[in-house]
Order: C-alpha cells, then structure tokens, then sequence
C-alpha cells in the first residue's frame, strides 16, 4: 500500500458517500445514470469475486463488501425507491456497445487465457468505459448539479491517482500490469473534459451547463 | 517487470 492508491482508495470511497448523500438528501436521483451505475456493479461483482475465496488484508476485504454493496444499493435506489425522480429518456446510452466489444477484448488481450482472469480482464476494460453513460446523459441534459460533479470529479480522481500508485509501485516494487494501467490512462482520459468544466467551473461557484 | 496475477489491488 502506498500513499497514492490509499488516497486513490478514498477518494473512490468520496464518490460513493457523495452520490448516496446526493440520492438520499435529496430524495432523488436526477441527473444520475442508472445504466453507468449497472455497470459499475458489473465491474466489480466480476473483479471482486476473490472476496471469499482469497484474503489480502482487512482493509482489503472491507472496501470490497463496502463498494459492491453500496453498488447495488445505488441501483436500487434509482430504479426501484426513487424510480420516479430516474430520468431514463436522457440515460439513454446503448451500454450494448461497451459490453460486447469489452468482452471481446477481455479475450483476446489478457495475461493468461484462464477464466478468473479473462473475467478479472473484462472488469478492468469494462471500468474505463463504465463512466460514459453518465456522462453522455450529462451532455444530453446539457447541466450536472453541483453535487453530482462532486462525485464525478472524486471519481476521476481516483483512477487518476491509481494512475500515480502505479507508477510509484513501477519504481519502488518493479511491479508493472500494462492491462490495468492502459485501462487506467483511458479511464482517466475520459473525465478530461469534465475535469476541465469542474476547475473552470464549478471550483468557482458556477454550475456545469454544456452547450447542450 | 514483475507482473503480479495477486490482486491486492481494488
């Protein structure tokens, strides 16, 4: 563990608490984009399924249960509990089209052609894109609450900072995973734009609102 | 470099 993926950890951590304070404050869950959320729930029902079965750390185990279950409460929050604040004509991204070519890949390109890590593979590919149906219903409603580019911007952050955990462990361990760091600059790459909107923007009281 | 199938890792 190093100073840069435990903050990498915490700030993943920030995004979660900030979007179920968001939902249940404000009883709703506008603006929010179910469809990155299943994803997300895919990523990590698939990367996590060592959880019982191999044993890093408390801390390790911890964040797991705590990621996937507060995953899944998300979800039910947006389609069953506050399904009707659930805006589902702007989260309209075919999430067909990230799945099967992620899949795809997660075959072709991986480190060893055995199940855990063909679907370890998949979660990794699939966590760089699982971001862009939110935001693509973002463009779409040409604004984000103030509170959702909060946990957007702790979100990016944290692959960002993964991005430097990697790099440290490079020098300091001579450990090195090309898959995980080439899904982690895309992944990052991705929330560029709205990094540069949330410093421009929102750091100095405005809100997001795209040229819809 | 060591590439490590131990997912310590989140």
């Amino acid at each position: 563990m190093n100073i840069f993926r435990l903050c990498g950890d915490m700030s993943h951590l920030a995004a979660i608490i900030i979007l179920l304070l968001k939902m249940w404050k404000t009883r709703s869950v506008a603006g929010i984009s179910g469809k990155s959320q299943i994803l997300f729930a895919t990523v990590f029902t698939a990367r996590y399924l060592d959880l019982f079965t191999s044993f890093i750390s408390i801390y390790n185990t911890c964040m797991k249960v705590f990621f996937i279950g507060t995953v899944y409460f998300t979800i039910y929050l947006i389609y069953m509990k506050f399904k009707a604040t659930y805006d589902s004509n702007h989260d309209s991204f075919r999430v067909e089209f990230l799945i099967v070519p992620v899949g795809g890949l997660a075959f072709l390109v991986n480190h060893e052609f055995a199940p855990l890590e063909i679907i370890w593979t998949f979660s990794i590919y699939l966590e760089s894109v699982a971001i862009l149906p939110q935001l693509f219903m973002i463009s779409k409603t040409g604004e984000a609450e103030t509170i959702t580019s909060h946990y957007l911007f702790a979100l990016g952050s944290y692959r960002a900072l993964y991005l430097c955990n990697w790099i440290y462990r490079y020098y300091a361990e001579g450990f090195f995973d090309l898959i995980a760091v080439v899904a982690g600059v895309v992944q990052t790459i991705l929330y560029c734009d709205f990094f540069y909107l949330y410093i421009t923007k929102v750091m100095k009281g405005k809100k997001i609102s795209l040229p819809a | 470099e060591k590439y490590s199938n131990v997912k310590d890792e989140l």
